[in-house]
């Protein structure tokens, strides 16, 4: 899990997955 | 393609600083109301788990004391490894039929010692536990949305805790 | 050639336009308004993918469209302005339907069905771009993979379709740009019609024009977006002149076209830049029409 520091009350949470075969990187974005 | 016959191009007037200096030439100077935005996109600074410089056993039970207030389940510990948690939490969201669906999704939790007294902690997605549901077929189609939702609560758990 | 850049959208799936690896931004509809807007400019993007966590579920599109109707909203009532910062992704339904916009965008495509079939998407969605969604086998979560933009696919058959350059024939005999009820202004239009232009018809653009119809500028809804992350819903009641003041110093200025440039020319231009639209002008500068990209779009599928 990738997370960053919490700014604006948001906090972002990041995690790489296979998609076939490319790679994503999911992001989300949740307030506090 | 002919670009040399292209009369494609990039309109003067339209550029940031001509503007302004027509705006000047009509009167109306810049002024810290009426001076560029900076959406300069500040570089996203992006850590792998998170940090903390606390004892590592507090970091433990404040782990394990988020876990209970989510409603989650974990393991007993290996004797020989205090520092790995295995959890499984039930989540809970309507199919599209609109039924409650519970998926139980499991997470490994693992504690790392970067330097002296500086700790990370890490939230490793490990699957679903879906009894008798068809063992997975593609291990590359899953939706992260479910692990990445419940490391938010668990993150916003401990942020408010701690 | 048109035929052969078919033939290659209906080769191709939209995950083959797809990088070997790239990013996909969600934002939970718990998001306020202003978090959400620090969120996509901090990203440098204007639309993203929403994600209902209660349902664990798509909850559909968010773009600058969406903004639009909210700041058509507050415009209409300045004493809620205070209401960005409370106002949440998920309440921007019931927003819309009180001011009777067009719904948050929710249509979706698999990633494997062919590019052909999601240009078809692209053009007819309203904020000309189209979530990539699969679902996960086992669970039957929805799992949204991308967003694939117009720009994105036009960009792909230019790097990948040399027939691009056979397409000769100049716009004005194609009858592609959008000549007729343009929505333009002056540099003293207040920001609040040009803002009730986008949100009432759909438009991203405003030209800006002097007095003779000459082209100086154009206001776009991103600008409004970077207003409202300096301003708030505030300063509305700016002139347009003074608005575009505010406008980042990185802005790549405003791409102009005659009417006897090409589709070719524009898919060259497309393949070596970033464009959004081309505002066609005259010898003397003076506006003639908009292309937009969905026009290109448009008459490369059906011609």
């Amino acid at each position: 899990l990738a997370t960053t520091s919490i700014r604006h009350n948001v906090l972002a949470v990041a995690s790489v997955s296979r998609y076939s075969s490319k790679y994503v990187t999911q992001i989300l974005y949740t307030p506090l | 393609v002919g670009v040399a016959d292209s009369r494609i191009a990039i309109l003067p007037s339209s550029l940031p600083q001509y503007h302004l200096a027509y705006m000047q030439t009509h009167g109306v100077a810049m002024s810290k109301k009426l001076s560029p935005v900076s959406v300069k996109k500040s570089k996203i600074r992006w850590h792998f788990g998170i940090r903390s410089r606390s004892y590592p056993l507090d970091v433990v039970s404040e782990i394990y004391r988020a876990l209970k207030n989510l409603g989650a389940e974990w393991a007993r510990h290996r004797n020989d490894d205090l520092w790995t948690i295995n959890v499984r939490w039930r989540n809970e969201a309507p199919n599209d039929q609109g039924e409650m669906v519970a998926e139980l999704l499991k997470m490994r939790i693992q504690l790392y010692q970067l330097e002296q007294n500086n700790y990370l902690v890490d939230f490793k997605f490990d699957g679903f536990e879906n009894k008798g549901a068809a063992k997975r077929r593609h291990d590359d189609t899953f939706s992260a949305y479910p692990f990445l939702r419940f490391a938010t609560k668990l993150i916003l758990e401990l942020a408010v805790s701690s | 050639a048109l035929q052969s850049i078919r033939e290659f959208l209906q080769s191709k799936t939209s995950y083959d336009v797809l990088p070997v690896s790239f990013k996909i931004v969600m934002l939970d509809t718990k998001l306020t308004l202003k978090g959400t807007l620090l969120t996509l400019l901090q990203n440098g993007i204007i639309s993203a993918p929403l994600w209902d966590s209660n349902q664990s579920r798509f909850a559909g599109l968010l773009s600058s469209q969406d903004f639009m109707n909210v700041a058509q909203y507050l415009i209409d009532r300045p004493e809620k302005a205070e209401e960005i910062n409370t106002i949440t992704l998920d309440q921007l339904a019931e927003i819309e339907s009180t001011i009777g916009a067009r719904q948050i965008e929710t249509s979706r495509i698999h990633p494997f069905k062919s590019l052909y079939e999601t240009c078809q998407h692209i053009v007819e969605s309203k904020a000309h771009r189209v979530p990539l969604i699969d679902t996960d086998p086992e669970t039957g979560r929805e799992i949204v993979v991308s967003v694939l933009t117009q720009y994105r696919v036009l960009r792909f058959v230019a790097l990948n379709c040399k027939e691009t350059q056979d397409l000769k024939i100049p716009i004005k005999d194609l009858n592609l740009a959008t000549r007729e009820n343009l929505h333009t202004a002056t540099m003293d239009t207040q920001l609040a019609d040009v803002v009730g232009a986008f949100s009432k018809y759909g438009v991203s653009c405003v030209p800006i024009v002097d007095e003779n119809n000459k082209l100086l500028n154009v206001y776009e809804a991103y600008d409004v977006m970077t207003l409202i992350k300096g301003n708030g819903f505030s300063d509305f009641s700016l002139s347009i002149g003074k608005a575009l003041m505010r406008r980042p110093q990185d802005f790549e200025g405003v791409i102009t076209c005659s009417e006897h440039d090409s589709v070719a020319h524009i898919m060259e231009t497309i393949r070596r830049s970033r464009v959004l639209r081309l505002c066609m002008v005259d010898e003397e500068g003076k506006l003639l029409g908009l292309v937009t990209l969905v026009d290109i779009l448009n008459y490369i599928m059906f011609g």
